[in-house]
């Protein structure tokens, strides 16, 4: 099934979602 | 597999509650909180807290989560300031090269696999054989049942003496199959 929505991260470094989105973007 | 994520950041972690909010209400896919000790290249790594809604399935839960555990790594090694591939090259164990040296001093080299897949192997023969005769055994006893033939095999043998000699002649069976089978793999 495809994975559609939106994703909340709390994280006040701010670092975590650019990393997250390219590893889960990446086959 | 179609994967059209939007990630959203929250800066406070007074955001927890308003993301399980969210997710209750089935607005969000999943949520996160990253706490700044998580990203402490000085500090062990702790639990990250992941929530996800009732209806999402393991493979997405399993997706979102290690993407947020690759993530969260590799923050803890950019910040160590250790290059990536050093660290994977300085954790890398050296592989041992065995080598079996006999009484007469030969060198072999040592194939961990054929040792235990030789024994497998026959350990399965031993199986089918096993399980082959017995189903042999079973369905022939119903078959002369059911035909009369025992009736006149008790004429001339005892019930014990017919069972002995069936599962006698039907052990031969298995070890000629047996022999057979484990000969050709030794050849």
């Amino acid at each position: 099934p495809p994975l559609v929505g939106t994703i909340v991260v709390v994280d006040p470094s701010d670092t975590i979602v650019p990393r997250a989105k390219a590893i889960l973007e990446t086959p | 597999q179609v994967i059209s994520v939007e990630w959203r950041s929250e800066k406070s972690l007074d955001a927890v509650e308003s993301v399980k909010s969210e997710l209750a209400k089935g607005s969000i896919l999943a949520g996160a909180a990253i706490t700044g000790d998580m990203l402490d290249p000085a500090k062990d790594a702790t639990a990250l807290a992941l929530f996800i809604p009732s209806s999402l399935s393991p493979k997405h839960v399993r997706q979102v989560s290690r993407a947020l555990q690759q993530a969260v790594e590799d923050e803890r090694i950019a910040r160590s300031g250790i290059d990536r591939a050093m660290l994977t090259r300085l954790a890398d164990q050296p592989e041992p090269l065995t080598t079996r040296i006999s009484p007469a001093g030969s060198e072999a080299k040592e194939r961990t696999e054929l040792r235990l897949l030789v024994p497998g192997a026959f350990m399965f023969l031993l199986w089918i054989c096993v399980f082959t005769s017995a189903n042999y055994l079973l369905t022939t006893t119903i078959e002369e049942k059911s035909n009369k033939v025992m009736e006149v095999l008790l004429a001339a043998a005892s019930p014990m003496q017919l069972l002995a000699g069936k599962i006698l002649g039907y052990s031969m069976v298995s070890a000629v199959m047996l022999l057979m089978y484990g000969g050709l793999g030794i050849a």
